[in-house]
């Protein structure tokens, strides 16, 4: 049975570069 | 008509979200897709060196241009409100504060994936991931 990672499960936003 | 160029998402769900898919924690600990909590994410979060949860609140969703399959979902990231569009297919799941699995069309996700999930909406309030900062 897989396992999988429990950050795979929510998006990847990246903000952007401030300060 | 002309077919269609590809999107920026997958075309097929990935298969973590399919109920009674097996998720570990960063403590090891075991769960099932459809029973995490909001407090499972803060934790692993609050273990892992490198990512952090951001809250990310919906301001915007819309069809996509490019196919009725999809939707773009417009966030206000973090505590700098950055702005980020994503495009997903309408039955992906995000998964909102206190709340649990949402997504554009919970029908389709219920029926795909068997993942209880209701109506993602404008107001509502994602988790999302970034980067610690590394300095």
């Amino acid at each position: 049975v897989p396992v999988f990672p429990w950050h795979s499960l929510v998006p990847f936003l990246e903000p952007s570069q401030s300060g | 008509p002309p077919s269609l160029s590809s999107t920026v998402a997958p075309p097929s769900l990935p298969p973590y979200f399919i109920k009674g898919s097996i998720i570990q924690l960063a403590d090891g600990e075991l769960k099932r897709v459809e029973d995490l909590k909001t407090e499972d994410f803060i934790q692993s979060a609050e273990i892992s060196t490198e990512l952090k949860i951001d809250s990310s609140t919906v301001e915007r969703i819309e069809g996509s241009h490019t196919s009725p399959n999809f939707a773009v979902v417009q966030f206000s990231v973090g505590e700098h409100r950055a702005q980020v569009s994503v495009e997903v297919l309408v039955e992906y799941p995000f998964f909102v504060f206190g709340q649990g699995w949402s997504s554009c069309c919970p029908d389709r996700t219920t029926q795909l994936l068997e993942l209880p999930c209701t109506k993602l909406s404008v107001g509502d309030v994602c988790i999302s991931l970034t980067l610690k900062n590394l300095r």
